[in-house]
């Protein structure tokens, strides 16, 4: 619904890759994925 | 010029092998020189190319054919036992060559030949160019085996090349997620401080506005 | 058994060639059968140990070097036109050999031979042998063919796989940075953004200040 879509927008980019939270190789391995499929 | 050696047994002396020595300028259709030798005497006569032709024609074969089946009936000798069967007669000089098939043998192929006078002359021939072959053969081997080595140095140098590749493609994948690790992680740390600073900001206008 | 059949040309007959045939057991120490013929006659003999130990002691020689020094002499043949001098009797059938240096030339052996009374077996033994030998270098020489069609397709395959994986580490490394450029940019979107935000922010707090 519009609040969690407002409310992702807020801590996630487009691709999925959080903006506050560290990355690690698994979860930048799937936002690359994620990347390919947008692609 | 082409030559070829091979051993028959006559089916009048099947315990004498016998050499028949072929040879032939561009194809054997175009005439031959067929001699033959016990290793004592010899016997030597030339098969011009009408002969062939007529001889294909009174069997009702295409010349090709034919010129086929007497390759392989001349120069196949020992390594064809039984396809073929040779008769010569010392005293008319002739040599037969019929092809054995199932149940039958046709005639494939008579030779008027000359008896040799000096035999020892033409055996030395033979044998002169059996060593040359033999000569000729072991270059062709070490040549190969020189090539063959080459080309197995040549496949593990690549293979080696290869299984680098390979694994500096996984060690570069690694490497580079490392690196993105780390700048992206610079960055949110940055994000959350900015953050943090915004929502005191955002607490203080809040409280300011509260007191006034 | 091993065996070889050389070309020799004798002193006293240079013009004809003459083929020298040596077989021996395990090693040519451990003695040899030497046969001579000209294509017509044949001449064959038989060297034990013991002679070949004692030729090497009257030659003040190593036995293993004296031995190695025949086996040049008598196997090399055409193949060393001029090292080695060959001559023979035919009253005595006496075959000596001899290896020319600069400008000397030592006895490097004698044999006596017999003459064979049916040379003809023996011709025929030894064209057999020369087939034989061409057949079997034959199928080594297709055996090596196809060794090497083989390894060339090897050598194909695995260069074909190692440009692939090169082309392929160099479209990762290309592809890995397309994405991180992406997403890192996103951060950088969004930073900025948070700085614009703390920026009106610190200036509405100012404003506010002032106004208070």
């Amino acid at each position: 619904c519009p609040s969690t879509k407002q409310h992702f927008a807020l801590e996630y980019d487009r691709y999925g890759d959080s903006y506050f939270v560290d990355t690690d190789l698994d979860q930048l391995k799937e936002v690359f994925a994620g990347i390919k499929k947008l692609s | 010029m082409e030559k070829t050696v091979s051993r028959i047994c006559l089916a009048s002396e099947p315990s004498i092998v016998h050499f028949l020595q072929v040879s032939w300028e561009k194809t054997l259709g175009s005439g031959f020189v067929i001699t033959l030798t016990d290793g004592h005497s010899a016997w030597t006569g030339t098969v011009c190319e009408s002969e062939i032709s007529q001889e294909a024609v009174d069997m009702a074969m295409e010349k090709e054919k034919y010129v086929e089946e007497l390759r392989r009936a001349l120069t196949a000798g020992a390594e064809a036992p039984g396809a073929y069967k040779f008769s010569f007669s010392e005293e008319s000089a002739q040599l037969s060559c019929d092809k054995n098939l199932q149940d039958v043998s046709f005639r494939l192929g008579s030779f008027s030949l000359d008896k040799v006078p000096n035999p020892s002359e033409v055996i030395r021939e033979l044998i002169c160019y059996c060593l040359d072959t033999i000569t000729e053969k072991q270059a062709k081997n070490e040549h190969l085996q020189k090539e063959n080595e080459r080309l197995l140095r040549d496949w593990n140098d690549v293979q080696g090349r290869f299984e680098k590749c390979v694994s500096a493609k996984e060690a570069l994948e690694t490497d580079l997620y490392e690196r993105f690790i780390l700048v992206l992680n610079e960055k949110k740390t940055k994000i959350r401080s900015l953050h943090r600073l915004l929502n005191e900001g955002q607490e203080l206008e809040k409280n300011t506005n509260l007191d006034r």
